[in-house]
């Protein structure tokens, strides 16, 4: 071979990781580094195709582990967790020699490095032809971080490479497999809610729909209920997803929608933006030619800020502010907080068990249509409230009570964080 | 870069020493079988491997056909007939598909178990 795999042999760099049997069944750390090896480069892709490749193909795992990859161009290669590469025959010092074009076409060593047959027609997922780099790699990272091969139609852990159209995504048996070596992605939400969108079916009539999104930091997914897990590509960056609100750290949305008035509010720190829904972007000024933002205290008076979170209730037409251990009922209609209010938020949405509660300081409250349901969050826990179907099922249950806490990621699959250095992938 | 040795880069034409063997008769079958884990002898997988790795023979080569072409929804008759070469021959991963028979070691002193495993 021409990539001189001897003198990487002399270097030392031997197989890593593990044999199937071996000791350790998984990474015991959260982020890990990956390097392409400069000396051990593809002769058919670009470099930048290649780094493209793999780290897209990282990013897939990523998106349903609590894992985190980082491509690491500087540590000495003994520090790399994952390293890759390109050889023919007897290559890189390792003692699996490759048999050619046809065959085997890669082999990876569990929690160890992933080598790719030169001798194969690897190409990017754009072409039709020849094997698909980016399912390869996808195929070995799975090797690398634990899974075996399985015959489970729709896995990429076939071994067999199954041509099929360009675009493949991790299925469920893959993320099932995976997660019970690394378990689920937990986290906390800065706001979730159901965006209602209006679209005219083949006959013409007008159809209500609706997407679950959940925002984090400056990140966003979009909820496929009918599937049970995000988007294929998801998180997205707020700033590339939402034109005109905050960045990041989003308080509350509401969406008051009522016969006359349909106005969707995001809330941060003391202030408010108006989102049009038809333009997809928020507001620069309201009907008067006053600009958004504006101020909470203005738009919501008696409202505090900045705020914990916020709903709309339809059915009674207001909206549900909270902050700290309070609730603010907020007539819609007459602008105004309703007389009563604030009320602790126990009293409005007491425990179903006694103590088992939010207390205080909810991340996230938000009305699922998918679930015809109220959810608050909090760190990485949720707990329903009590709809009209549970109250004529049991009618001992209090109204707007809260059902004992659940785990998120029990009920809404993979949403996960990848590195920030994959986030525009 | 790739090097070429002719002018006009005739070379850049996969020369046929780098074709992978076609799996085609019984030897090569045995070894497949044997190299990605179906023989029930665990192929050799790690960096010094002493010597071929073993080939199944007989009743057990029978076994490890039928094994091979269930997985490969192939109809199990322990014959190593033209589908089953074909689908030897199908392109792959180079990690064994079998997982190997449990270490024979002593049990491991008590201890917490491993972090994977008792996350959830």
């Amino acid at each position: 071979s021409p990539r001189a795999p001897l003198s990487l042999s002399r270097r030392g760099w031997q197989p890593r990781g593990y044999p199937d049997g071996g000791a350790a069944q998984a990474f015991s750390k959260r982020t890990l580094s990956w390097r392409l090896l400069g000396e051990a480069l593809s002769s058919q892709l670009s470099v930048a195709d290649q780094r493209r490749i793999v780290a897209l193909a990282f990013r897939m795992w990523s998106e349903v582990t609590p894992l985190d990859f980082r491509e690491d161009l500087a540590a000495p290669g003994a520090a790399v967790d994952i390293k890759l590469g390109f050889g023919r025959g007897r290559h890189l010092g390792c003692p699996r020699a490759f048999d050619g074009s046809g065959q085997e076409f890669a082999h990876a060593w569990r929690l160890g490095d992933i080598h790719f047959d030169d001798d194969e027609h690897f190409t990017p997922p754009t072409s039709d032809t020849g094997i698909s780099l980016l399912k390869v790699a996808v195929h070995e990272i799975g090797h690398v971080l634990g899974l075996p091969h399985t015959y489970r139609t729709g896995s990429i852990m076939q071994p067999n490479y199954i041509p099929q159209e360009p675009a493949f995504e991790l299925d469920w048996s893959d993320r099932k497999a995976i997660q019970k070596l690394y378990g689920s992605c937990e986290g906390s939400f800065d706001t979730a809610f159901d965006w209602i969108r209006k679209e005219r079916n083949q006959y013409g009539e007008v159809m209500v729909r609706f997407s679950t999104y959940f925002f984090r930091n400056s990140w966003y997914w979009l909820y496929e209920n009918r599937n049970n897990r995000t988007r294929y590509g998801d998180p997205i960056q707020i700033l590339t997803g939402w034109p005109g609100i905050p960045t990041h750290n989003i308080d509350a949305f509401v969406h008051i929608w009522t016969w006359k008035r349909d106005e969707r509010y995001f809330f941060q720190g003391n202030q408010y933006w108006r989102y049009d829904s038809d333009k997809d972007q928020a507001l620069t000024e309201d009907e008067q030619g006053k600009s958004y933002p504006k101020l909470i205290s203005e738009g919501f008076p008696g409202i505090p800020s900045p705020l914990d979170t916020a709903f709309y209730d339809r059915r009674q037409k207001l909206i549900y502010f909270f902050k700290e251990s309070l609730v603010f009922a907020f007539d819609v209609n007459r602008n105004r907080v309703l007389n009563s209010y604030p009320k602790r938020i126990t009293e409005v949405f007491p425990a179903v068990i006694p103590q088992n509660h939010p207390f205080r300081n909810i991340d996230s409250a938000y009305y699922s249509y998918a679930y015809n349901s109220i959810f608050f969050f909090k760190g990485n826990a949720y707990w329903k409230v009590v709809n009209d179907k549970d109250k004529q099922q049991n009618s001992w249950l209090p109204a707007n009570g809260l059902f004992p806490k659940k785990f998120i990621s029990e009920k809404w699959f993979d949403v996960c964080d990848v590195h920030i250095s994959t986030l525009n992938m | 870069e790739s090097l070429f040795h002719s002018r006009d880069r005739s070379d850049l034409e996969p020369s046929p020493l780098r074709q992978a063997k076609p799996i085609a008769d019984l030897h090569a079958a045995q070894r497949f079988l044997s190299r990605y884990g179906w023989s029930g002898v665990w192929a050799a997988w790690g960096p010094s491997p002493e010597g071929p790795p073993e080939t199944p023979k007989g009743a057990a080569l029978a076994e490890a056909v039928r094994r091979f072409q269930r997985a490969n929804a192939l109809p199990a008759s322990g014959e190593l007939d033209a589908a089953t070469l074909a689908a030897m021959n199908r392109p792959r991963c180079g990690v064994p598909d079998m997982r190997p028979p449990p270490p024979s070691a002593p049990p491991s002193p008590p201890g917490p178990p491993p972090r994977a495993r008792s996350r959830r």
